[in-house]
């Protein structure tokens, strides 16, 4: 077993956007395996690879189903990462599974992002609540979980504007929303999905850490991954949080959000 | 950070008089590592450790009272050097009206910034146009008329045409109106998409575009140099902007994006605001990536 197979399979996993630390502790971790389990092939040591690496991803999670009453969603995440996207085929997904869904345009802030999300409502056949830009977020997210109530609806998905880890200000303004959705609701939201963009590299985790911190995240959702991003950085997202990812984002189209696959994203992580 | 880690290894080898290759190597290993949690992409730290082992380790380190410091100031050098050395300036020469095309990845911060460089080129006298050829994120060409509307800077859109042809009427235009500046926002669009990489190849064939210009996340990982190779490849980029950077992603992307295409970092986006644009600096960005 040579180290420059070693060094190869650490260079996948750091450009995979593993992080150095993940990538240098998995392979210290098959360098024991191997050497306990007397590996001699290359194709062996790759297989055990994947199977420490599906290990240290998980599970994948499923969206969370609220017994008593229509469940709540919130989503969130640092700017552009496909929030609004995600939410509507997210609610396309759930209609098309003949579930009545309600949306909150809790993005009063950024330019036309009330009107993105109603076109998206459109095309999942989901009613929007909203109020003017510039209002209250929650407000907003107040009324669309009453909305929901009120309807029926069997889930209300809340989207919010996106905000950096780092802006204090509105990561305290996310926490509100999440309190305010509490009080319209007992025991909203129950579903707290952080959106990561594939291509994004070692920040990741500060905004996981982060927007934990202001929100309790249940599970992420990992988008583009359509693009050559390995989105690797979820190994550390998931491990960091404990909790799983639940769906991935392959594209712009109503249909493109496919639930998450440990075993298929492994592999393409090999590719 | 860095300079911690480099001040323990030069503790361990101090006093060794000259370091052995194995002591070279784990000064070297902790450029790297900096490099790499950094988001520098793999291969170009392995470039540019190339690059900086000669000085690294040589006499102005051994003999230097200080050498992690000395190190850092080596790395320093070379990283600033590397992303250009000072400011670039984008200058308007020739023929007006320039027409400048924003492109990037999906989310990378397109429409905001056209904004922010109408409203900047606009307080340096110009009179931009700004056009969307977003035709189809949902209220993308709502966002940019918002934001024009803010800036009061005037957009031009046409309903239900190509891009393409949207560039073209927006050329007449402006002429017709006097605007010498034509900021194109055009839609985010994968690498590897054969079409929508296209769409931009045909957007220059029809209309003289003066400079076309990278939008990157600052916070892109390993992936930034793939994505700015094929850029560069199909549509020749001129420059790039960095966005995102009132983040704290250390920003190891500027430095692949460089490295792979040659071309220049412009200005950098520091907030969702109309103002928070700036010009890039390499010498700040190779600080923010040593960390
Ligand atoms: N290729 C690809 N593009 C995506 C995916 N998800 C979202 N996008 C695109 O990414 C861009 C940003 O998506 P948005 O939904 O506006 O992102 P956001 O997080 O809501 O953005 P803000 O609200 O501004 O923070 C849009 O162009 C989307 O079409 C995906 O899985 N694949
Ligand atoms: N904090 C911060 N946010 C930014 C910056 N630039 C853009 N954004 C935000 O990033 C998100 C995406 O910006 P857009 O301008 O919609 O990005 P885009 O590239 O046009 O997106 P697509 O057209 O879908 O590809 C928005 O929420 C912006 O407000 C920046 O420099 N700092
Ligand atoms: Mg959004
Ligand atoms: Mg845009």
């Amino acid at each position: 077993m040579t180290e420059e197979l070693y060094e190869e399979l650490e260079a996948i996993l750091i450009q995979a956007d593993l992080g150095v630390e993940a990538s240098v502790g998995l392979v210290e971790t098959l360098r024991q395996r191997a050497k306990a389990e007397k590996i001699k092939a290359a194709e062996e040591l790759r297989w055990l690879l994947k199977d420490e690496l599906k290990k240290l991803i998980g599970e994948p999670g499923v969206l969370i189903k609220n017994p008593s009453g229509p469940t709540v969603v919130m989503i969130v995440g640092v700017n552009g990462t496909g929030k609004t996207t995600s939410v509507g085929k997210l609610a396309y997904h759930l209609a098309e599974q003949g579930q009545k869904v309600v949306l909150g345009a809790a993005d009063t802030f950024r330019a036309a992002a009330i009107e993105q999300l109603e076109i998206w409502g459109e095309r999942a056949g989901a009613a929007v609540i909203r109020h003017q830009m510039g209002s209250d977020p929650a407000a907003v997210a107040f009324d669309a979980v009453q909305a929901g109530l009120s309807r029926r609806a069997d889930y209300i998905l809340i989207d919010t504007a996106g905000r950096l880890h780092t802006q204090t200000n509105l990561m305290q303004e996310l926490e509100k929303v999440g309190r305010v959705i509490g009080r319209a609701m007992d025991g909203a939201p129950h579903e707290i999905l952080l959106v990561v963009d594939a291509t994004t590299g070692q920040n990741a985790l500060n905004q996981a850490k982060l927007f934990a911190k202001a929100v309790p995240i249940t599970g992420i959702i990992l988008t583009k991954l359509d693009g050559t991003a390995k989105g690797g950085i979820v190994a550390a997202v998931v491990n960091t949080l404990r909790v799983p990812v639940k769906f991935i984002g392959i594209g712009e189209g109503v249909e493109d959000l496919k639930p998450f696959d440990t075993e298929a994203f492994v592999e393409a992580i090999f590719d | 950070g860095l300079s911690q880690r480099l001040q323990d290894t030069f503790k361990r080898l101090r006093g060794r008089g000259k370091l052995s290759e194995k002591d070279v190597k784990e000064v070297l290993r902790e450029v790297k590592l900096a490099l790499l949690e950094a988001d520098v992409n793999f291969k170009v730290v392995r470039t540019f450790i190339a690059r900086v082992q000669e000085r690294a380790v040589g006499e102005e380190v051994m003999n230097s009272l200080t050498p992690a410091q000395q190190v850092i100031k080596i790395v320093r050098d070379e990283l600033t050097e590397l992303m250009g050395g000072s400011a670039v300036q984008l200058r308007f020469e020739g023929k007006p009206p320039y027409i400048i095309m924003l492109c990037g990845l999906q989310g990378s911060g397109k429409t905001t910034t056209a904004g922010k460089l109408a409203k900047y080129w606009q307080k340096q006298g110009r009179r931009p146009l700004l056009v969307a050829c977003d035709i189809y994120r949902p209220a993308a060409v709502k966002q940019l008329q918002v934001v024009g509307e803010s800036l009061n800077i005037p957009v031009f859109a046409l309903n239900g045409q190509d891009p393409v042809v949207i560039a073209a009427e927006a050329l007449e235009y402006a002429k017709n109106h006097n605007h010498d500046l034509i900021i194109l926002d055009t839609a985010g669009r994968l690498h590897i998409d054969a079409e929508l990489m296209g769409e931009l190849q045909r957007i220059r064939e029809r209309v003289p575009v003066y400079r076309t210009i990278l939008v990157v996340d600052a916070m892109t990982g390993q992936d930034a140099v793939t994505v700015a190779e094929e850029f560069n490849n199909a549509i020749n980029i001129d420059g790039v902007i960095l966005t995102k950077l009132d983040g704290d992603a250390r920003g190891g992307a500027a430095l692949s994006v460089r490295s792979v295409t040659g071309k220049p970092i412009l200005f950098g986006g520091f907030g969702e605001k109309s103002d928070a644009l700036e010009v890039f600096h390499p010498d700040r960005m190779a600080g923010r990536i040593l960390g």
